[in-house]
């Protein structure tokens, strides 16, 4: 029979994997599948890449979503974003100048947790030998000012660091990834919610990147865009004074590892559902955010002073 | 109901604190009261005017209300039913079809 995929519906783990499977068999030429590792808990971390085969100096974007497991609306926007990529005639052209690494599902054990057992946990499944608490905060986990301000070193904490830098495996291995391939990849988008928000570094301190202007410019025309669709508002700015500080984010990361465009999204809402978005939010939701995505990954085509 | 309908009753509440005297009272509340933080995601990150969502179980929500009135700290209430929010997320999965 035929594979059917509902984009508008949420999807536990396994639907998602099914799903990945299905779209590197249907689509060989333009998708390919692989693993960068596997969790705490041994599940694999697949990643998507779209695009023609890669050539060496080929540009491409790294887009990672459900790094925080209660927030559902992000692998749901890494489906949308991958079933669009492959589907509609502008997406189709950028993708033969830029190859997309997607990563549906983060935190997959985080993830099937917040299905089977705790709908609002956040957090890995790691276990700390000494400490009755699970997990980390994988966007408190990386090597940028690791454990300092706006980040816990009390593994109960809903924002806990972990023992150390990169100590959750699926830390690593995305990190071991985005350092391999640093020389091609120039965006850095990680999906998160709720708070309607585009955020770019720095989030640890009060400074101003270096190429700030490009890449303000290019977060409000993001912003923009989205707009265009249902005439929501997302704000935008650096993340230490647009939401609070925080170290260790992978956005941080990746900047400070040379990637000039590195973002964060917080998609809808702004707290009246918060998590809980319901499915009928899906499509306005990826619809708006797909053009935010479409003008960052069409800006890497063109020179910024 | 879903995750053994242990949500029943429970509420999301949403605070803004409008000066430093309501940040300090918020941070030390939830220090020491463990409650599910939605935004932001540790007391230490409650700042002035920004929104603080919690999560509570049906008998704290009370006591918590009651402690925001007797500092004169504005709330509502932004999911009174959570359990009801979760079935109506996910739908039923039953009714899911998919060939």
């Amino acid at each position: 029979s035929e594979f059917q995929h509902n984009y508008e519906v949420y999807h536990p783990l396994e639907e998602i994997q099914n799903w990945m499977f299905e779209m590197n068999r249907t689509h060989p030429h333009l998708v390919h599948m692989f693993s960068i590792g596997r969790s705490f808990e041994g599940r694999p971390l697949y990643v998507l890449q779209l695009g023609k085969r890669a050539q060496p100096r080929k540009k491409a974007v790294w887009i990672d979503c459900g790094a925080h497991a209660r927030e559902w609306i992000g692998p749901a926007f890494c489906q949308w974003f991958v079933r669009e990529a492959l589907t509609s005639y502008h997406m189709r052209r950028l993708l033969t100048q830029l190859s997309f690494y997607v990563m549906p599902v983060f935190n997959v054990d985080g993830y099937v947790f917040s299905w089977t057992t705790d709908r609002f946990w956040r957090k890995t499944r790691s276990k700390n030998g000494r400490f009755k608490c699970w997990g980390v905060d994988i966007n408190r986990n990386w090597r940028v000012k690791w454990c300092d301000e706006g980040a816990s070193s009390h593994p109960c904490d809903d924002t806990y660091c972990g023992p150390y830098p990169e100590s959750e495996p699926e830390v690593k291995a995305v990190a071991k990834f985005l350092r391999k391939h640093r020389k091609r990849i120039k965006a850095y988008i990680s999906i998160h919610a709720y708070a309607q928000m585009l955020l770019y570094p720095y989030s640890y301190k009060y400074a101003t990147i270096p190429n700030f202007s490009c890449v303000e410019d290019t977060a409000h025309k993001a912003v923009m865009a989205l707009y265009s669709a249902y005439r929501e508002r997302y704000r935008y700015g650096p993340a230490s004074t647009t939401l609070y500080v925080s170290s260790g984010s992978s956005m941080d990361w990746a900047y400070r590892n040379g990637i000039p465009y590195a973002f964060a999204f917080e998609l809808r809402d702004t707290g009246h559902y918060g998590f809980l978005l319901p499915e009928s939010l899906i499509r306005p939701t990826c619809t708006e955010t797909m053009r935010a995505v479409n003008t960052i990954a069409s800006r890497l085509l063109r020179k910024c002073p | 109901g879903l995750y053994d309908g242990r949500y029943a009753g429970d509420q999301v509440i949403r605070m803004i604190p409008h000066s430093y005297e309501e940040v300090q009272f918020l941070r030390r509340l939830f220090e020491n009261l463990r409650a599910d933080l939605w935004q932001p995601n540790a007391a230490s990150l409650i700042r002035q005017d920004g929104a603080v969502d919690v999560h509570v179980g049906r008998g704290a929500a009370q006591e918590l209300k009651g402690r925001l009135r007797g500092a004169h700290i504005g709330h509502r209430v932004l999911i009174s039913n959570l359990q009801m929010e979760v079935e109506n997320q996910s739908g039923s999965r039953s009714s899911r079809s998919r060939r």
